[in-house]
């Protein structure tokens, strides 16, 4: 059987990793996000997307992480570039 | 706008396509020519506003220039193996890998599962807007937050008029950060104007000049006096005032644009303004940071709790022993492990090993800064690089001490903003090779500052 859909804000957390704007969960790790990290996350996606700032899951903020976009991460850090390679060479 | 810190080392690029949308998911009249076509004129919003050629390869051309030159197009679907699947229609549309060695340097792949269109409605996508921002990608741009950019990440729909698009302001100043200017357009001959149209001589182009980079972050990186440099995870950290720059350790700059200290390094002070001098201890890979007569300790990018101490610490006093105010440079050597701190023309070795608590300077020390021969005595910074050399950097210079080597009397100096922070090339007086001798014979002076 299919595995649950997961939540809304679980998916929200996926998008801001997958778009650079919280690191990556690492599996090798039991890393959790803090809210404090949640937060500022979420505010910095709203301002790159020209939302206000409110540093919650709200309506305007969950359209815009549905609208069709560019795989590209937002924000480029050197631990994507690596992983990149890393996924190329298995 | 922003820059990924990668761009092509030329301006003659190539292109191919090495698949077509696929037909029963895409609008009837979407042929290849005119695919073709859709994207020869999405590379052209680039190339009209810097000097950049696209030379569209065919299939001959492909053997000579490899397998399809610079950037290859391609609609793909789902997992494609490049760690960027595609997700059904809608969701994710395209994406392009920046400018590099890398044998995916530059391809650019839609996802085949969208409708793709030209100038179509809201119910397909548009193939021109997704791939001018695409290319923007292969040429080397990051995604801008900027409203109007075409690199935002989102897609933005179809524009009027792709033969007269024009790329906006934020965009094009981006290009032109990593091209240039473009310097001319080509001459438009009026239609019907005689049978054999007589090209005329056109004069001889003006020899090409820099780009002009009046942004502040430029000038910051490209003029040196870097408060504090360090080897951090094999990588190269620049912090001056309250920014940071970061060369990886393929040797390219995460960014042209610099980081604010504050974002990355969590648990300094707000204000912070001037870090002092960094190291990383090779023992156990904390992170040590010098601020005035205080020190904080990091593990990753946290600081640790009960930080900042005082500098007191660690034991330092002067020759005539005075107080030590501050930490100038800071540093591991490679070739004996052993941790140096620098301050006003002295400087103290130290064996960490292991332990944290209770460090205390070796025994005879401090010692004078003089005895490492043919560098700055009150250098910014150092750090242990390349085959175990100490690199002393000091306003816009390096200084390289090979191996272990405490005496080499001549030591040339480099350019930091060339060598390390990708800024352009301008000859530069140095203490040991004046560019400009005097012209009328008389005798001048360089000091270590200029």
């Amino acid at each position: 059987s299919p595995a649950p859909m997961p939540d809304q804000y679980a998916r929200g957390l996926d998008w801001l990793s997958r778009y650079g704007y919280l690191p990556p969960p690492d599996p090798r790790t039991s890393k959790l996000q803090t809210k404090d990290g949640v937060e500022r996350a979420i505010r910095e996606m709203q301002r790159f997307g020209g939302l206000e700032e409110t540093g919650r899951l709200d309506k305007d903020t969950l359209n815009l992480m549905q609208t069709p976009r560019c795989s590209l991460p937002d924000i480029v850090g050197s631990e994507d570039m690596l992983k990149r390679k890393r996924r190329r060479k298995r | 706008y922003a820059l990924s810190g990668l761009r092509w080392d030329r301006t003659d690029l190539t292109w191919s396509v090495h698949s077509y949308p696929n037909p029963s998911r895409s609008t009837s009249v979407f042929q290849p020519d005119m695919v073709k076509g859709i994207l020869t004129q999405a590379f052209k919003a680039w190339s009209d506003v810097a000097p950049l050629s696209f030379r569209q390869l065919s299939g001959n051309d492909r053997e000579d220039m490899g397998p399809g030159g610079d950037i290859r197009v391609s609609f793909t679907r789902s997992l494609h193996d490049d760690g960027y699947p595609f997700d059904g229609r809608g969701g994710t549309l395209a994406h392009a890998f920046f400018p590099g060695r890398d044998d995916v340097a530059g391809d650019t792949h839609f996802d085949d599962d969208e409708y793709w269109s030209y100038g179509g409605d809201s119910s397909s996508t548009d193939l021109f807007t997704v791939a001018v921002h695409e290319f923007g990608h292969a040429l080397g741009l990051s995604h801008s937050s900027s409203d109007p950019s075409i690199m935002r990440p989102y897609y933005q729909g179809a524009v009027k008029d792709i033969s007269s698009y024009n790329l906006p302001l934020d965009d094009r100043m981006a290009i032109q950060e990593l091209y240039g200017r473009k310097e001319s357009k080509p001459t438009v001959h009026p239609r019907g104007s005689g049978s054999t149209p007589s090209h005329p001589r056109l004069p001889s182009p003006p020899p090409p000049r820099p780009t002009k980079h009046s942004d502040r972050s430029f000038q910051n990186r490209c003029e040196g006096g870097f408060d504090a440099v360090a080897n951090i995870r094999g990588e190269v950290f620049f912090f001056k005032g309250p920014h940071f720059w970061r060369m990886q350790r393929t040797g390219n700059l995460v960014s042209l644009n610099p980081a604010l200290i504050r974002n990355f390094w969590m648990g300094l002070p707000p204000e912070t303004n001037k870090i002092d001098a960094v190291y990383e201890r090779k023992s156990d890979g904390i992170i040590i940071f010098f601020i005035g007569a205080q020190y904080w300790v990091f593990k990753d990018n946290v600081a640790r709790p009960g930080y900042p101490r005082p500098l007191a610490e660690w034991g330092m006093s002067t020759k005539d022993g005075g107080k030590v105010e501050r930490v100038e440079a800071a540093f591991v050597w490679a070739h004996n492990g052993k941790t140096y701190l620098f301050s006003m023309g002295e400087f103290w070795k130290f064996d960490e090993g292991r332990k944290e608590e209770g460090r205390k300077p070796e025994g005879g020390y401090p010692k004078d800064a003089a005895l490492w021969r043919g560098v700055p005595t009150d250098p910014d910074d150092i750090i242990s690089w390349g085959e175990g050399d100490a690199y002393f950097f000091k306003d816009n210079l390096y200084w390289v001490m090979q191996r272990g080597g405490l005496d080499q009397d001549n030591v040339t100096p480099k350019s930091i903003a060339v060598d390390w922070l990708r800024c352009p090339h301008v000859p530069t007086p140095t203490p040991h090779l004046p560019a400009n001798p005097h012209p009328r014979g008389k005798d001048c002076s360089c000091d270590l500052s200029r």
